[in-house]
């Protein structure tokens, strides 16, 4: 369970102030399948890097199993990010000296849970999930924008985490393509993994069990549509 | 008008060979709002870009208003790109040391059509039409995504150029301003202008006077779907 209460998020520049999250409480249990909506700027990329351990609140709590992670320490926050947090980055941050096989890869290698010729298998059996088989051995630079997208997803699968945050990830692919990431993660949903989307797409309004419409920094509505 | 005669494009990396466009042919005339798709990896952006005179094809002709692309040096080309062509990459490709407002200047600072205080109200202005006017101060990587997308958009028009090209201009945002995004295109192709965007949104297909869909490096078919 991820419970976050009260979580704001200000960002200074100089002495202006940027209230990106103003105060934002829910919580979202095992197994959930939470999509996240709102305006450009309202906040949903912010929300989702604290959600992912990548950030940290101004002020309020999170708890993920029990656990404040205010309380953790850099080292353990980066054991959880690494172990159990598989995140998709709007704007991809893929590493521009590596190919898609690599950059799939990398997490495996600092998890360490996978090892030796498992890791290249793995990596090419995502890649082919995601209709790239064809193209593993290209740069970021020599793949189409929907292409480094969905080497950010098989990225962000490569190491089997059990909470799967993802932003945008269709935004730069065709009708076909985006459902069949959909399909990706609707079955990994099923397995058990909990699935956290910001998207911009009406028609994923009603793919989750959770749906969460931020506005300016606060939620404006939470809906629950159906049996998680 | 833009005539391509048989284009094609070809990435050689080592001994491997991706035909990106194989065979490509048709004309796009002065003031016509052309909509571009196909799936991810079809080639869209590659032809985007030698539609652009950002990139030359490996094989075939290219004329734009009579002139062949293919004698013109890269002197004359980039006097085409400045003050014809507006261009909205799908990447963004801001300049992540300048502002908002700095980055839509720079096209106008190239193009010496607008002068001195001329362009900060310009810049101003264009990026009070996308929603942004309370962030011309902020470097990219203190924007949201989409809001990125909106300072790349302005900053394509800013040297009021003629000809407008833009990959997949509405990928990162919301309906609502991606509502706003293609009410300005569409004001801009009334006032004369050529619009030509690649797109994902199957909504747009019928915006335009003309549908252009990819696949596989190849025209599929294009669609004449209104009077221009
Ligand atoms: N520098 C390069 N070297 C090798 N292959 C490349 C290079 N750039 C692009 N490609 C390949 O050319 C094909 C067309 O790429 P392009 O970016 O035009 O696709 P696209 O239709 O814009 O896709 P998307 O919708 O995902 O943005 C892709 O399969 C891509 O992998
Ligand atoms: N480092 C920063 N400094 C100042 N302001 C910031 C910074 N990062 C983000 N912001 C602001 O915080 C707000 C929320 O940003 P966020 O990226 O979370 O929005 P978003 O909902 O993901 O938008 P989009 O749909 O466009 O991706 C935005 O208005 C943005 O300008
Ligand atoms: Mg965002
Ligand atoms: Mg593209």
């Amino acid at each position: 369970v991820i419970e976050f209460k009260e979580i704001s998020k200000v960002y200074k520049m100089g002495d202006v102030q940027v209230n990106a999250l103003k105060s934002i409480s829910f919580s979202i249990e095992h197994g959930d399948y939470v999509i996240i909506m709102g305006p450009s700027g309202s906040g949903k990329s912010t929300l989702l890097q604290i959600l992912g351990c990548l950030d940290r609140p101004s002020s309020g709590e999170i708890s993920i199993d029990g656990t404040q992670t205010s309380k953790m320490n850099e080292d353990q926050l980066a054991k959880v990010r690494n172990r159990k947090i598989g995140f998709v980055f709007q704007g991809f941050n893929l590493l521009p000296k590596l190919t898609a096989l690599e950059n799939t890869m990398l997490p495996m290698i600092y998890g360490n849970v996978y090892k030796g010729k498992e890791r290249t298998e793995r990596a090419k059996e995502l890649l082919q999930d995601v209709g790239l088989n064809e193209r593993i051995n290209h740069r970021p630079n020599q793949l189409s924008g929907g292409q480094q997208q969905r080497v950010a997803i098989a990225r962000a699968l490569s190491n089997n985490p059990s909470i799967i945050l993802a932003d945008e990830p269709t935004g730069n692919l065709d009708t076909q393509s985006g459902k069949e990431i959909l399909e990706i993660f609707g079955r990994l949903n099923s397995s058990g993994k909990t699935v956290i989307i910001v998207t911009h797409d009406p028609d994923m309004a009603k793919k989750g069990n959770k749906l969460i419409k931020l506005r300016d920094g606060l939620i404006e509505k939470i809906e629950v549509t159906g049996i998680g």
